[in-house]
């Protein structure tokens, strides 16, 4: 891990700033001389490597693996998808107008159009956009992954009160680290407990792209992309 | 749990997954 480390005092942040996954690289499809299908086709495999390194990823996160194997399973299948698009719009933070999916990967409004990913575009620079103004830390961008996680409103969880000490831990971390930053900004953790709502939105908009994507069945798609779509619908 | 069997085996392995 290249990561540089700043240590906060907060353990959970730490945790979170040290596990969080070094940033993939696409793999360019050269299947196809269409640009906009190898856009496609390079995109879906990506999302699909993203997933697994997320899967790894969260057992990391402080308090998840104390969770049953059903509920860790439960909020994967319904939070992916959250956790996905903050990684993609923190990558963008600061790219002007393009997507940044990977380092080699950037697509911007015309590219996204022509390869039938305008909504995605859009519904993706809305919330870069206000995550741009508020001007996010790393730390608050790892802890809102894990919130993203921890608060996805699975169905039929095994242990809700496990959930909520979850939840919460987070939640406490968020408060602690927002505390300690000079100067205080009133209402910051309030502030960004608030956009969850639009990381929401986002995240189903992205997997409508995806399943119309695979109902149309120009891009084939990755098993384990498929399974995580599947559990969305 | 029969339907979502690579998520399952994912969180299962305690080693990095390798499956795709």
């Amino acid at each position: 891990d290249t990561h540089p480390i700043k240590t906060n005092g907060n353990k959970v942040i730490s945790q979170l700033l040290l596990t969080e996954p070094a940033p993939l690289c696409a793999t360019p499809d050269n299947s196809t001389n269409d640009d906009n299908l190898k856009a496609l086709l390079t995109l879906c495999d990506l999302l699909n490597r993203e997933l697994l390194v997320m899967i790894g990823w969260a057992k990391h996160i402080p308090g998840f693996s104390a969770l049953s194997l059903v509920d860790q399973m439960a909020l994967l299948q319904s939070g992916w998808m959250e956790t996905l698009v903050l990684s993609v719009v923190s990558q963008s933070l600061g790219y002007g107008e393009e997507l940044v999916f990977a380092g080699n990967l950037r697509l911007d409004q015309a590219q996204c159009r022509a390869s039938g990913l305008s909504d995605l575009y859009t519904a993706l620079r809305q919330l870069t956009t206000k995550y741009q103004q508020m001007n996010l830390s790393q730390e608050e961008v790892v802890t809102l992954k894990a919130m993203a996680l921890a608060n996805s409103d699975a169905e039929n969880l095994e242990n809700a009160e496990a959930v909520q000490r979850f939840q919460d831990g987070l939640h406490e971390a968020l408060q602690e680290y927002e505390i300690s930053q000079q100067p205080v900004e009133l209402h910051r953790a309030g502030k960004l407990l608030m956009t969850l709502p639009l990381l929401r939105q986002t995240a189903n908009r992205a997997v409508d792209t995806f399943c119309r994507l695979h109902l149309e069945g120009r891009v084939p798609m990755h098993k384990l992309f498929l399974e995580m779509l599947d559990a969305k619908i | 749990k029969e339907k979502h069997k690579i998520l399952h085996r994912l969180l299962q392995n305690s080693t990095s997954p390798v499956e795709l």
